[in-house]
């Protein structure tokens, strides 16, 4: 069988679809001081996956601010940085106006993905951090 | 309630792959 850390060179779902990959992944962006790319990732599909049942709504509306706060808010942030103007003022409308919608962040996800894909994931693999592993 | 960051985390780890 293929070893697992011959799979995350594939794509970066294959990646991000191992624990040990994501945990590997993780140090090395935290290293580069972008491992919020790799939370706000998660958060956005985490966001999307919260199901759609009354006593949820509550809990939605505090999350969605949370990953307003924390990721889209601050334009310094290395996520907040990546994203288009025009995705970050579509997320605070939703805040703001309370139109929470399960895929509000999915724009903004896309994004930050195609980020990755093209800048942090192949330098991962080329990492030592990821050499020195395999 | 949780409080926001615990939240966060929480929703960030459901979005993780349970095993392999």
């Amino acid at each position: 069988p293929t070893p697992p850390y011959l799979k995350w060179a594939e794509s970066l779902h294959s990646l991000l679809d191992d624990q040990d990959g994501i945990h590997l992944f993780r140090t090395f962006l935290k290293q580069e001081e972008c491992g919020d790319l790799l939370d706000f990732w998660f958060a956005c599909s985490g966001f999307r996956k919260l199901e759609a049942n009354e006593g949820n709504e509550e809990k939605k509306v505090k999350l969605a601010k949370a990953i307003y706060k924390k990721y889209i808010l601050d334009n310094n942030g290395i996520v907040s940085r990546q994203i288009k103007p025009a995705t970050k003022s579509f997320i605070k409308d939703c805040v703001m106006k309370l139109h929470i919608d399960p895929a509000m962040f999915d724009q903004a996800q896309t994004e930050i993905q195609t980020m990755m894909e093209d800048n942090t994931y192949p330098l991962f693999l080329k990492s030592d951090i990821y050499l020195e592993y395999t | 309630m949780d409080s926001e960051d615990d939240l966060l985390q929480k929703c960030i780890t459901s979005a993780m792959p349970k095993q392999r």
